[in-house]
């Protein structure tokens, strides 16, 4: 049996909004301490991997492990109906077929209830592991998001070049080009609005612009984003959650 | 003109 409350169904809400373009369906495990979900895209470019945290529910109980094959569009579907605002719980027996989804208005006597089927699901998983990071960069979830779009109008691939001090966003296309650099900055009165940026290695890669887009759908989860890169290897774009993530990994694009 | 990398050529299948 998996029974768990979100505060404020808003949270599950922007979770299924950033990753349902990207993958349509998923299999979200449950454990005891929480639910995790690994997806790939169809093109295996860019990799999901999502961790909601016993602490970020209401209240959270799972008996058994349990594996939950999601359509991500029929789900958002569903939770599009409550309120922002709404209680929401998510509940499945073991061997369940179905997923029991409740919103309760927190000020009306209202409570709306649906079921979800579930689909069997059968996704070989990547080993992502921990890896090793040459430069970290930290900043505002929604500057992130405005850089990506900017220079999305310009190219299909985003170069992405840290060095100590800054980090430099460019894009070179049939139209023109395009630069935005940013420094570290550190603002104590609004300390969401702080730039950091950590390197031991300078870095100089490259990323497609439409998984980009795929990844800002996460920007309204947190107010930032880090990215950590390494060369030639795949960028991480985390979302941190009030107790777990969403972070993405994206494969980069190499010189022909 | 740059190549699309997959993340099969970087992480192995579990």
């Amino acid at each position: 049996m998996l029974e768990g409350k979100f505060e404020e169904a808003s949270l599950l809400k922007k979770i299924v909004e950033a990753m349902k373009d990207c993958v349509s369906s998923c299999n979200f495990n449950c454990t005891e301490n929480g639910i995790s979900v690994q997806a790939v895209d169809n093109s295996r470019v860019l990799l999901i991997s999502l961790l909601i945290e016993k602490d970020t529910f209401e209240e959270y109980r799972c008996d058994r492990n349990i594996t939950l094959g999601v359509g991500l569009g029929s789900l958002s579907k569903i939770i599009g109906n409550g309120a922002n605002s709404d209680y929401l719980t998510i509940s499945a027996d073991d061997d369940a077929d179905k997923l029991n989804i409740i919103f309760e208005d927190k000020v009306k006597d209202k409570i709306s209830e649906y079921n979800l089927k579930l689909l069997d699901i059968d996704a070989d998983l990547l080993d992502v592991g921990p890896m090793d990071t040459d430069a970290t960069i930290t900043l505002p979830s929604a500057d992130f998001a405005k850089i990506c779009k900017d220079m999305k109008v310009l190219s299909e691939s985003l170069q992405i070049i840290v060095t100590k001090d800054s980090a430099l966003f460019q894009s070179v296309g049939d139209i023109g080009t395009g630069n935005i650099v940013i420094r570290p900055k550190t603002d104590i009165d609004h300390p969401e609005e702080s730039v950091t940026i950590s390197l031991d290695k300078p870095i100089d890669l490259s990323f497609g612009s439409k998984y980009l887009s795929d990844i800002i759908k996460a920007t309204s989860l947190s107010q930032k984003v880090t990215i950590k890169l390494t060369d030639q290897s795949p960028g991480v774009f985390e979302y941190k959650l009030p107790s777990g993530y969403l972070r993405f990994y994206l494969a980069p694009k190499f010189d022909e | 003109k740059k190549k699309q990398t997959t993340l099969g050529e970087f992480f192995p299948t579990e």
